[in-house]
């Protein structure tokens, strides 16, 4: 049954008016609603959700150009990956990451890569701190800027190979969505083994922590009651595992 | 503890079915709520405009407070049968520009129904995963439940 929308479409398709491609842009703009506000949770407040709005206005106006219904794809989904891919982007643009916090971050990840390989294991935050020359309190405070900015990157983190917006992301390997192509699955089936192994190798609350938050997918605040410290330290080892991963999987 | 997670599943399953309905309806409503606006306060009909001005209808207001929980990043499963659920709501939006203001206004109100409706559910949802994961939480608080057990 063919609905208005669908007649929408084809005339689009069919005459390219600019009016025909605004109806579609109103149409499915509260789409850019539901991605934008799911990418502006954990950002710093500096950065405008109107801003991620428009990215995304721009993103869902590529989505409508260049989408063929006759595919027989559904739009929702391939338009909901281009505005959060244009959202992002943009984010990426603007350099809103600190230039203390991207020196800060490389220095974190180079003493973890070393003392990974010195110690073969997840080195904890006392040694680190002494490798960093800084108070475990200092490292701490880092890990927290760390894990405002990486909010964007986090889950695109383990992204398999370069698929770009189609590439696995950390929660799809958990979730076990069915993978496009069979090359997928099998980086799928190992990024989870590698996962897997990664986080058995995490100090103890780490890895309890970083179990329950993958794994499990509770809050902040109910992890914070099973480990026994706060919120705050919560996503301040996630920051850190995330970036203990990344290590991993960049030797 | 295997059925509780079962339950928690499904009940989340759903949360973000409604969470994701919940946003296109705002959205419409807040859509044709600005049309409303700008033609009461004598702006003339044109579609032009509108694209224009999207962002500032749907930005949310500025957020406090970090990521509390990991977020699915893809649509639902059943995002399309959301979309045509709302299409069938609001089918007249594709058509703003030929529709008068009472039109519109009852379309509003067909959709800040549906929207209260939503919300509740999802209010519900809610209140069931977070309940269930309360008592996950006192099991593994308790030792009942070891999170290695999970990987
Ligand atoms: N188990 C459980 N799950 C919950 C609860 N509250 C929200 N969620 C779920 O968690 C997602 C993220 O919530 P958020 O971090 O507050 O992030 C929210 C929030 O920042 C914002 N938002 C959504 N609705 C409202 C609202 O009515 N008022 C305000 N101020 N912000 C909202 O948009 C973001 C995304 O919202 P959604 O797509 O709906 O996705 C929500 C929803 O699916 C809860 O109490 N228990
Ligand atoms: N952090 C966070 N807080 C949440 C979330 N969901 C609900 N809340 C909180 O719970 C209150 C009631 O939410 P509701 O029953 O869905 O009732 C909501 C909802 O039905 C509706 N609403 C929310 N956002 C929008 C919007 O952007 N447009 C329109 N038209 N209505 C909205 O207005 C009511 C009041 O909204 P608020 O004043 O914001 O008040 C919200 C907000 O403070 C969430 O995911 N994350």
């Amino acid at each position: 049954v063919l609905g208005p929308v669908d007649e929408l479409w084809a005339e689009y398709k069919s005459t390219g008016s600019q009016k025909c491609r605004d109806e579609l842009i109103v149409h499915y703009a509260p789409l850019v609603k539901y991605v934008a506000a799911r990418v502006a949770i954990g950002l710093p407040s500096n950065v405008d959700q109107e801003d991620l709005a428009s990215s995304g206005i721009i993103g869902l106006m590529e989505a409508v150009s260049k989408f063929e219904p006759e595919r027989g794809f559904k739009f929702e989904s391939y338009a909901a990956a281009r505005i959060r891919g244009a959202i992002i982007d943009d984010l990426r643009a603007l350099d809103w990451v600190p230039r203390s916090v991207r020196s800060q971050a490389r220095q974190v990840e180079a003493s973890l890569s070393k003392l990974q390989e010195k110690f073969g294991r997840s080195p904890t935050d006392e040694e680190m701190a002494e490798d960093m020359e800084v108070t475990v309190r200092k490292l701490r405070s880092i890990y927290s800027k760390i894990s405002t900015v990486m909010f964007v990157s986090l889950d695109r983190l383990l992204s398999v190979g370069d698929k770009g917006e189609s590439g696995m992301s950390l929660v799809d390997t958990l979730v076990d969505t069915k993978a496009e192509d069979p090359e997928q699955a099998v980086e799928a089936k190992e990024m989870k083994q590698f996962l897997v192994k990664a986080i058995a190798g995490l100090p103890d609350r780490e890895r309890t922590a970083i179990t329950l938050y993958y794994y499990e997918g509770l809050s902040l605040a109910e992890i914070s009651q099973v480990v026994g410290v706060s919120q705050a330290r919560i996503s301040q080892m996630n920051a850190k595992s995330v970036m203990t991963f990344r290590s991993m999987l960049n030797r | 503890t295997g059925d509780l997670r079962t339950r928690r599943d499904e009940c989340r399953e759903l949360e973000s079915e409604f969470s994701y309905a919940r946003r296109l309806l705002q959205g419409k409503i807040d859509i044709l709520g600005s049309e409303l606006k700008r033609r009461s306060e004598g702006g003339d009909v044109g579609m032009g405009d509108l694209v224009g001005r999207l962002p500032s209808i749907l930005a949310d207001e500025p957020r406090t407070g970090g990521a509390t929980r990991l977020l699915e990043s893809d649509l639902p499963a059943n995002a399309g049968k959301y979309r045509r659920y709302t299409e069938r709501l609001a089918t007249g939006l594709a058509h703003i520009e030929t529709s008068t203001p009472e039109e519109l206004t009852a379309m509003v109100e067909e959709l800040a129904t549906e929207e209260r409706k939503v919300s509740e559910d999802r209010r519900r949802a809610q209140k069931i995963i977070d309940g269930l994961n309360a008592e996950l939480v006192r099991r593994y608080q308790k030792g009942d439940e070891d999170p290695s057990s999970l990987l």
